[in-house]
């Protein structure tokens, strides 16, 4: 009740945005964005391409009934339970990538070669908890 | 400290080499816990690399070769072709190359032939030392880059001998020839800067085995005019050529690597799985009675 006395008369299409925040935690677990120029790790004298690269990361709290959202295995909840009514030594389920996108890398060997080369998980695309 | 060493990912990329000033950075990274030996021999080669390669200081490093401005405007063409301006590889279903190395050549020791017109021929020794055990070639390339400031016909013909000499170390005469091949190349020159020769079946028997050193003898002859239009082939061009580079198009296999066809087989393994149609699984003799369902809820 408090909550709504205080709460501003939201017009009742908002309804659904403002239940929202009493079902999920304000900072859930999801996919931040972080962009990074080889120059700054001083990098670029050897790294030719590219020149700026994202490898995103993942951040925030995972909610208690984490099932479909993030498509965690029903371990994540008995880890959960653990935490809260077992033993707070164990960690609560964390934010990580679930899935990643390869990054093309075009750099200078010591030999003065030069190699392109395609790698594997360079690049977080989506998160889950685990 | 066993577990612990599993957590850490044997993804992290041979990217993540230590220059100059990050070695202290990367090394508190990547150093071990104390008196962890046997912690150090479970890790990852990767890691192990990266833990002794953060030791060394990347100018500290012998002098090396800096690359040809050539070779490495090519290879930014190659990369442009190939990623997105982010870095993303390219959904090219065409190209299965996961690994592109340009190699210059170590020494040559050019030699004009006595022959009439410029008869260009070059011996040329690649080091491959950087392709590693799990890169397998797929395509090897000899590339020419042509001056083209020089004013030329729009149409040149040119012949390419090549032999690979083997060091016969039982005697110490020069090397003898191992085999050789002679490429003939009709191409426009005005269009084209780089002139790519396939070496593969030429090159394959000596990569397979992993040899560490090429040694070859390169004799690049251009001429004017086109043969098909049977114009005499006459007065040789006087081209100054660049000692061509090696490019060596490779499958590397190893678990850091982009596996395009693993991506492809992911997807396949996860579509959006089609509904089942009851009709299947009805057995073969109500198959009158679902045709006819079928036929009215086509119907409906």
């Amino acid at each position: 009740d408090e909550n709504l006395k205080e709460a501003p008369a939201t017009p009742p299409y908002n309804l659904s945005e403002y239940f929202k925040q009493f079902l999920f935690p304000q900072n859930e677990c999801e996919l931040h964005n972080f962009r990074l120029s080889f120059s700054q790790l001083k990098w670029d004298k050897w790294i030719i391409a590219p020149h700026r690269y994202s490898p995103q990361y993942c951040k925030g709290d995972c909610p208690r009934v984490v099932g479909h959202r993030y498509g965690s295995p029903v371990h994540t909840m008995v880890q959960n339970i653990i935490y809260e009514k077992l033993d707070s030594s164990v960690p609560k389920p964390s934010c990580v990538p679930a899935e990643y996108s390869p990054l093309s890398v075009l750099t200078i060997e010591p030999d003065g070669s030069i190699v392109y080369k395609e790698y594997e998980d360079m690049i977080a695309t989506k998160c889950t908890c685990r | 400290p066993h577990s612990r060493g599993r957590v850490v990912s044997d993804k992290i990329s041979g990217l993540l080499v230590a220059p100059e000033d990050n070695t202290s950075e990367l090394n508190s990274l990547l150093r071990l816990p104390k008196g962890v030996k046997r912690g150090y021999a479970l890790l990852p080669p990767l890691l192990k690399v990266l833990s002794d390669r953060g030791h060394q200081n990347w100018e500290s490093e012998v002098p090396r070769l800096r690359p040809d401005s050539r070779a490495l405007r090519y290879m930014k063409r190659l990369y442009k072709m190939s990623a997105t301006k982010e870095g993303i590889p390219k959904a090219n279903k065409s190209h299965l190359y996961n690994t592109v190395r340009l190699f210059t050549p170590c020494s040559e020791c050019k030699h004009r032939d006595l022959m009439k017109g410029d008869v260009h021929s070059v011996d040329l020794l690649f080091n491959l030392d950087r392709v590693t055990a799990l890169e397998h070639l797929l395509k090897s390339v000899l590339l020419y880059s042509f001056d083209t400031s020089v004013p030329i016909s729009s149409s040149i013909t040119c012949v390419c001998h090549l032999s690979v000499k083997e060091r016969d170390f039982s005697s110490q005469v020069c090397p003898s020839i191992s085999h050789s091949i002679a490429v003939s190349l009709h191409f426009e020159v005005r269009k084209r800067k780089w002139v790519e020769i396939d070496v593969t079946s030429f090159l394959q028997p000596l990569i397979a085995t992993k040899r560490r050193n090429i040694h070859m003898a390169v004799n690049f002859t251009c001429l004017m005019g086109d043969p098909q239009q049977n114009t005499k082939l006459e007065n040789p061009i006087n081209m100054a050529l660049v000692p061509p580079s090696l490019l060596l198009y490779l499958n590397d296999t190893s678990e850091q690597a982009y596996h395009r066809w693993n991506s492809l087989r992911h997807r396949r393994k996860n579509p959006v799985r089609p509904r089942q149609r009851s009709s299947l699984l009805v057995p073969t003799g109500d198959k009158e009675n679902s045709q006819g369902k079928r036929a009215s809820r086509r119907r409906r």
